[in-house]
């Protein structure tokens, strides 16, 4: 049943805001991974704190939230992720 | 009986622009034809989009978290674990495994050998033209040679008098010329350089796209409520010199809209001359009667963005730079067997508008993923689907962090076999 698949998809940042090394960071500059869960009716993405020594997420560190409906927004433009879910910290169900 | 060949091809920084995505403007008749015989995955995604960590990804079967591969710069056998990887597994099995053009991402992340000889039984061949991608030899307005973006070249003008991708579909049928007799399967991966930048392609394909023709993205400005962080302001596009002359503010532009209409235009004409080139090496198989023995994979390592959101280039996770091409011809199940020198691929010339309109093959909807190919590969090919990954499984050499798709394969002959001979 096509509503039962999920594909998961990240992305590392080295910080909050556009710099000359948003797109390819290395490794060690690595302080934000963004997660990104895709069904056929969503596309929900956390940027959380991420620590490269350790290679650890801190889903308990939400530097920003993406959520968009395919349905109703195919393209992506209209980030709901604050409307809908208060800016609180993802559900369970939500995390990779 | 005999175990099924392996044609897998992956193409650089392909975003699922093509006719058999219902892409109304590109011209790609051999992929659609090659789709018409295939299963399409509608929703295909990269688990990262960029060029090394998403390939180490999708050949090893393990998402970034366990290649431990964000970067460039380390070689997941030193770094993560001794994954196995899809093209070692089939070597492994008795299949000749060979390596054409880009499939690892050169450099450390595949240990500055493409991961041989693990993965593969003869050393990788990558094209000596190569070198030149990203040197001088796009002719400006001024008649000089620059290092730009938009590179769309006369063949014959530049260095060796050839192309990286023309020179990779000539190796590869060489190869397939030498396989054909040979007594055992072969896994070949042939990976395209285009659409990757520079647009650096023959000039003549620019003919397909008439400027007046090319639209701006539908939603070319950075979303109101997009959060900074999920931006990616496309550095490696300010560093051409055509597009460095144009001053463009850092981090979110805008582009000028007539260049922004030039990035799409050559982006498009990349595609269509990389679908030459995929053409050239399916009639090849079509005519050493490997066809109806050879599984075909298509499929890319990330999308593209062409200024959807005001950004260009891979390099976030929105749809337009995670969602890829993916589809699988497997002779006798996606498609009848070849009768009696039947062609399923003959060459289609691009340019020949009477060229007819392609008839869809099978599709899927749901969504799917790219580190799902080594499990769906294996089990295509009749090989014993690798058991799945504990958590962690840093330590495991050979599973998979994906799923199978073979589920999505079976189909209701009965009533499709027939629509299938008409």
């Amino acid at each position: 049943n096509p509503r039962e698949s999920i594909a998961y998809s990240q992305y590392p940042r080295p910080a909050d805001s556009p710099q000359w090394n948003s797109d390819k960071p290395s490794l060690k500059d690595i302080k934000i991974m963004g997660y990104s869960i895709r069904t056929i009716d969503y596309r929900y993405t956390v940027w959380v704190s991420f620590n490269p020594e350790e290679f650890l997420a801190n889903f308990s560190d939400v530097h920003a939230g993406e959520l968009y409906f395919v349905d109703s927004d195919p393209l992506q433009d209209h980030n709901v992720y604050n409307d809908s879910l208060g800016g609180g910290r993802p559900s369970a169900w939500m995390l990779p | 009986t005999d175990p099924l060949n392996v044609l897998f091809i992956v193409v650089d920084d392909l975003r699922p622009t093509l006719g058999c995505y219902g892409d109304k403007l590109v011209r790609s008749p051999n992929i659609d034809q090659l789709a018409s015989h295939s299963l399409l995955f509608q929703n295909a995604f990269a688990q990262q989009a960029v060029c090394a960590p998403s390939r180490v990804s999708f050949l090893t079967g393990r998402r970034p978290d366990t290649t431990r591969l964000y970067d460039f710069n380390s070689y997941w056998r030193v770094h993560a674990g001794n994954f196995s990887t899809i093209p070692q597994y089939f070597k492994e099995k008795g299949y000749v495994t060979m390596s054409v053009g880009k499939v690892f991402h050169p450099g450390i992340s595949s240990n500055h050998s493409d991961d041989a000889p693990y993965s593969w039984s003869i050393p990788p061949y990558h094209p000596s033209s190569e070198k030149y991608e990203n040197i001088k030899t796009c002719r400006g307005p001024d008649g000089e040679l620059h290092a730009n973006l938009l590179c769309p070249v006369d063949v014959r003008d530049v260095p060796e008098g050839t192309l990286p991708d023309k020179q990779s579909t000539e190796q590869a049928i060489q190869l397939l010329e030498k396989m054909k007799t040979a007594a055992r399967p072969f896994f070949l991966a042939v990976g395209y350089h285009k659409p990757h930048i520079p647009f650096r392609y023959p000039k003549e394909f620019q003919k397909l796209y008439p400027l007046e023709n090319i639209t701006l993205a539908p939603n070319p400005w950075v979303p109101a409520g997009l959060p900074p962080v999920a931006y990616n302001p496309w550095m490696d596009l300010r560093q051409r010199e055509d597009v460095a002359a144009l001053n463009i503010s850092v981090p979110y532009g805008p582009i000028p809209v007539d260049f922004q209409r030039k990035i799409r235009q050559s982006y498009f004409a990349s595609v269509s001359y990389v679908d030459t080139q995929v053409g050239r090496l399916l009639s090849a198989l079509d005519d050493l009667q490997l066809a109806g023995r050879t599984i075909v994979a298509f499929t890319s390592d990330h999308g593209w963005s062409l200024g959807e959101h005001g950004e260009w280039a891979k390099y976030s996770n929105f749809d337009v730079t995670t969602r890829v091409p993916l589809m699988f011809y497997v002779p006798g199940t996606t498609a009848l067997l070849p009768q009696g020198g039947e062609k399923f691929f003959p060459y289609i010339d691009p340019f020949d508008s009477t060229s007819e309109l392609m008839q869809t093959g099978r599709q899927a909807k749901g969504l799917v993923e790219l580190v799902s190919l080594f499990p769906t590969l294996a089990g295509l090919a009749g090989l014993p689907v690798p058991p799945r990954c504990p958590v962690p499984s840093f330590h495991v050499e050979l599973c998979r962090e994906g799923q199978n798709l073979q589920k999505h394969f079976q189909f209701d002959d009965s009533k499709e076999a027939s629509s299938f001979r008409g």
